[in-house]
């Protein structure tokens, strides 16, 4: 399932891999978190990136149709977007974006040799909505 | 890869592959997808705040406390080849930078064969923290070995003293006026790391409000005895032995110092809100 879909945009610098979006019953196509994984060993990084060797950092891709689904979490000014959009398709839809995004920790050898620990914020897609 | 850095490997292929084939890139196009990915890649360097790409030398070392702390807060469990040292995250230090630094040996005070002065001074090169980082606490991390079955009968107790160096001198360890940070009482039959306090003089260091002389160490005995730097009992690693043949024993068994701060940038983490992260993936 994780060939399936192309990073798109999104995918520079890495590759679709495993993980899984979910979605489950929800319909195809629909605003949804896709699988992306960034392998440093792709990009020659792994000689001073110690670890992880590469993460899931997957994106937001889909449509956000008439009516927004209540899993979608859209906002009431995504709702009014999307309902004129039916009627007048000149407004473009709500777009789906990242709402909830979580860290990464590197183990990396800096310049000097010197190991360096470190969190970086907003890394991971953790969830989607229309907005 | 090598020269081309952010290059992959299926670009470096294209340029073997394009001979004869029209239907391939141009050499123009092959040059700017390169000057492209060369663009990103600095543009990732800079989005993990580094000026260039590092270029590590073959023989750096890892440490297992650094180990350590990235399974603590990624809640990796400890695999085979980098087995458990029993440390944790230090909680409320870590704040979303920890470095670690080992002394430079070129500029180790060694005390003559003969003396018996139990104190050994190291030099902590730390130009390599950046300005905007912001340092909360950092600790001198040193092994104790456990003593030999012969001494063990002997259960001793030492007192390890942690010292900033305030001004060097000519006395035998290179120090002429130091200042006590921390000290702590231990037993000669257990084995284990312990962490001693240095924040103040780490932060004075990279605030360049004082010079870096270095850390003083000194080993004695639980009566106050000075220790004989050459006495078998001497369990503490302080510094390379002659007869330690394997030297990658030394290089994670030798003095640690660990910087925790916050890199100067916005959205500081902390450690409880990665685990907090972990769970919930961990859930799903």
């Amino acid at each position: 399932r994780a060939g399936k879909h192309r990073s798109g945009g999104g995918g520079r610098g890495g590759r679709g891999k495993g993980g899984g979006g979910g979605g489950g019953r929800r319909s195809r196509g629909t605003c949804n978190r896709h699988p992306l994984y960034v392998d440093f060993s792709d990009v020659g990084w792994n000689d001073w990136i110690v670890a992880p060797p590469g993460y899931h950092a997957f994106f937001c891709q889909g449509e956000c149709p008439f009516p927004l689904a209540e899993h979608l979490n859209s906002t009431n000014h995504a709702i009014v977007q999307t309902l004129v959009n039916s009627v007048n398709p000149a407004v473009p839809r709500a777009c789906c974006v990242p709402t909830e995004l979580s860290a990464i920790s590197l183990l990396y050898l800096d310049e000097y040799d010197k190991v360096v620990l470190k969190n970086y914020q907003d890394m991971v897609v953790e969830g989607c909505v229309c907005r | 890869r090598g020269d081309i850095g952010l290059v992959p490997r299926d670009v470096a292929g294209l340029r073997l592959a394009r001979r004869g084939d029209p239907a391939l890139p141009s050499r123009a196009d092959d040059v700017q997808l390169a000057d492209s990915l060369r663009i990103l890649e600095r543009r990732l360097l800079d989005l993990f705040g580094l000026q260039r790409r590092p270029r590590p030398s073959p023989n750096a070392v890892v440490p297992e406390y650094m180990w350590e702390l990235y399974r603590g807060v990624r809640r990796v469990p400890a695999d085979r080849s980098h087995g458990s040292s029993g440390l944790s995250v230090p909680r409320g230090l870590f704040s979303n930078t920890a470095r670690s630094f080992h002394h430079e040996e070129l500029l180790e005070v060694v005390p003559p064969t003969s003396s018996s002065y139990p104190g050994r001074r190291y030099v902590f090169n730390m130009s390599s923290i950046p300005e905007r980082e912001v340092i909360s606490a950092a600790e001198l991390r040193l092994y104790r070995a456990r003593s030999s079955p012969d001494h063990q009968r002997r259960q001793k107790q030492q007192r390890i003293n942690v010292y900033e160096v305030m001004r060097p001198g000519a006395a035998p360890d290179g120090v002429s006026v130091a200042r006590l940070l921390d000290t702590r009482l231990v037993w000669t039959n257990e084995s284990g790391w312990e962490a001693f306090d240095v924040s103040p003089t780490v932060l004075r260091w990279t605030a360049a409000t004082a010079h870096n002389h270095g850390i003083l160490v000194e080993v004695l005995q639980g009566n106050d005895e000075l220790t004989p730097w050459r006495d078998e009992s001497h369990n503490v690693r302080l510094s390379r032995s002659l007869h330690d043949y394997e030297s990658a024993t030394w290089a994670q068994q030798r003095p640690l110092l660990v910087t925790f701060g916050h890199d100067g940038r916005k959205d500081a983490t902390h450690v409880d809100r990665s685990e907090e992260d972990g769970r919930t993936r961990s859930k799903r």
